[in-house]
């Protein structure tokens, strides 16, 4: 674990009284280290060391007894104020429709994060409809439809374009009392210019109250790549991070906080539509520290 | 003093950020740096051009070697393949690919739907089949995986076919029960054709990044892996994971998909990979 390697680092300098500034420099190539190993991304991890350096040259880190568990504490608590330091709370229309789109690379957990958002929307009261506007890959309309039944939520299907499906759905939601909008979309590349024009058409069609961006928690350093992108062709609202449930670090989730700016919201922690949780950073911050 | 220009320092940890944003991983980083810097410095080796294709070569002989191409012949019919690996990673529709490979090829295939968990996976799986002009054995929603693998190879051999393709679920490594259902699975296909399944690859998402290596573990610990399948390469990541996953458990990449679309699979070429890697 870092605080092992800490402890290692520091080990031989015992009794030394004072640390010097390599002795630190060293303790935060650990930090990265560990960074690395948990995916963060290799710039997320450079720019992260180089703000917490100030503060673990400080005097109280130079003259501690115990330096590698301060480092960490630095470390943990700075990490925990990136994670944290917004909201997790999802938007709703205070006065009209509420739309919730999903978006991100293929395989992420979109459709299946539609049928927990709708879980979880319903469980609160509200009137969910879910939309499926994957035109391309084959039985997504199925597979929404299934989940939706099992949880007794209405699905809205259509032939069209992806874009209309998604028009057509919020005009069904508006002339049947619905509230509430979770749009299901394909699964595609960042580098895809059809398809990210595709979403940013869509967007103007219904104006979503929430972009949510389905990302894997078990993404390496490309994460910044697609998170990066998405942002900018459609300025994201938050993050869903999915498959929590696996072993993976979760460095991804720092990558895509930095070069996002936007918050994470939710966690996926299972397959079934009740396996959703809402953010909690000291917990992530302690896995991607190991 | 060493006598090396000042400029190596700095090629090196390049090469070493290159490889690392690659997903290579720490351990393979540093080790090929490692290693790159005793041959520069056996060779003289100042050019970073030169420096360049010594480390590209050591790439290529890291994944090079190993086992028989996966599609080839065996005195066995039908032979069979069984796909595993964690959710969302491209399982299902890589099967979809091979089937057309196989088709185009010759040979007649059956898939084996024994993804009996997700919502419209059997569905998914049918549209695939339809399209490549597989055959398809499944089973009610919820029913065992195993009996339907079981059936799906007795069928394929009652049939005289000569591929058999098996979807599982995903599933992620460190959930025991579900990692207990798929060594079931295997044991019944060999049940059904003893020495089955002939080849079990593991589908892996290229943007994966260090997890990569311990699901490889876990699903070679299980079940054995004969070959990896790495998927979405037409993303931007690089999939360097699999240089770990070969240096350590002696895996080799079958293919790769490069899309979406029923004729978007390539078999693995490592140099091809390593230029892309490089680029
Ligand atoms: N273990 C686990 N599996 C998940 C989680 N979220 C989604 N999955 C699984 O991941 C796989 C992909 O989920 P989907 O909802 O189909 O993903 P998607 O983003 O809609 O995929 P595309 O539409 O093809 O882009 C499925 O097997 C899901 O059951 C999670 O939080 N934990
Ligand atoms: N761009 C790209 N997308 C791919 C590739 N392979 C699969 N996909 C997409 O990835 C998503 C998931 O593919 P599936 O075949 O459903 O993955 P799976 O492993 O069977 O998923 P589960 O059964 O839920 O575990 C789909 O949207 C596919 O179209 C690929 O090589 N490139
Ligand atoms: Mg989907
Ligand atoms: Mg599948």
């Amino acid at each position: 674990s870092l605080g092992d390697r800490l402890d290692g680092v520091f080990k031989s300098l015992r009794g030394q009284g004072r640390l010097s500034e390599e002795n630190i420099k060293d303790a935060l190539k650990e930090v990265r280290r560990a960074f690395l190993e948990a995916d963060v991304n290799y710039k997320v991890a450079k720019k992260f060391v180089a703000g917490v350096t100030e503060e673990s040259l400080g005097e109280k880190v130079l003259t501690s007894v115990t330096p590698g568990q301060l480092i960490i504490k630095i470390v943990h608590d700075k990490l925990v104020e990136l994670l944290g330091g917004q909201s997790r709370e999802l938007a709703y229309n205070p006065r009209g429709i509420t739309v919730w789109m999903m978006v991100g690379l293929q395989g992420s957990g979109k459709t299946t994060g539609c049928a927990k958002l709708g879980l979880r929307a319903k469980r609160a009261g509200r009137k969910p409809l879910l939309v499926a506007a994957d035109i391309y890959r084959p039985a997504a309309k199925d597979q929404l439809r299934v989940l939706g039944k099992a949880l007794d939520i209405p699905v809205f299907t259509t032939d069209d374009d992806a874009v209309r499906i998604a028009g057509q759905g919020l005009a069904y939601a508006k002339e049947n009392e619905i509230d509430l909008v979770i749009l299901d979309t394909a699964g595609r590349l960042h580098i895809d210019e059809e398809l990210m024009g595709e979403l940013q058409q869509m967007k103007k069609a219904v104006r979503p109250t929430e972009i949510m961006f389905v990302a894997d928690a078990m993404t390496g350093q490309d994460a910044v790549k697609s998170a990066d992108a998405f942002h900018q062709a459609l300025g994201i609202d938050g993050v869903m991070l999915t498959k929590i449930d696996g072993d993976a670090r979760g460095g991804a989730a720092l990558s895509i906080l930095e070069v996002t700016g936007r918050p994470i919201k939710f966690l996926g922690i299972g397959e079934k539509p009740a396996d959703l949780e809402v953010f909690h950073p000291s917990r992530l911050a302690s896995r991607i520290l190991g | 003093v060493t006598g090396t220009p000042q400029f190596d320092d700095e090629l090196f940890e390049e090469i070493e950020e290159v490889l690392i944003a690659s997903d290579c991983g720490l351990e393979t980083a540093a080790h090929l740096t490692g290693r790159l810097r005793e041959v520069c410095e056996e060779r003289k080796t100042m050019k970073a051009t030169e420096v360049v294709e010594i480390i590209k070569e050591q790439m290529i002989v890291m994944l090079n070697g190993g086992s028989a191409p996966v599609d080839a012949v065996i005195d066995v019919t039908p032979k069979v393949y069984l796909f595993v690996g964690v959710n969302g990673t491209g399982k299902t529709t890589s099967i979809g690919k091979i089937g057309e490979h196989f088709r185009s090829a010759g040979k007649s295939v059956l898939f084996a739907a024994c993804d009996t968990f997700r919502a419209a996976a059997r569905e998914q799986l049918q549209i695939w089949a339809d399209r490549s002009g597989a055959d398809l054995v499944s089973g009610d929603d919820g029913s065992d995986p195993a009996a339907v693998a079981f059936d799906a190879v007795n069928a394929a051999k009652a049939r005289g076919r000569d591929v058999v393709l098996i979807d599982t679920a995903g599933r992620l490594h460190t959930k025991h029960n579900l990692m207990e259902e798929l060594k079931k699975i295997s044991r019944a296909v060999d049940k059904a054709l003893p020495g089955a399944p002939h080849e079990t690859l593991l589908v892996l998402d290229a943007t994966t990044g260090q997890n990569g290596v311990s699901q490889a573990e876990s699903f070679g610990d299980a079940v054995g892996l004969t070959g990896l399948i790495l998927t979405k390469l037409d993303g931007t990541a690089k999939g360097g994971i699999i240089l770990g996953i070969r240096q350590r458990f002696g895996v080799p990449v079958s293919w790769i998909g490069v899309g979406e679309k029923i004729d978007d699979l390539e078999t693995f070429d490592s140099r091809e990979f390593i230029e892309a890697l490089f680029a």
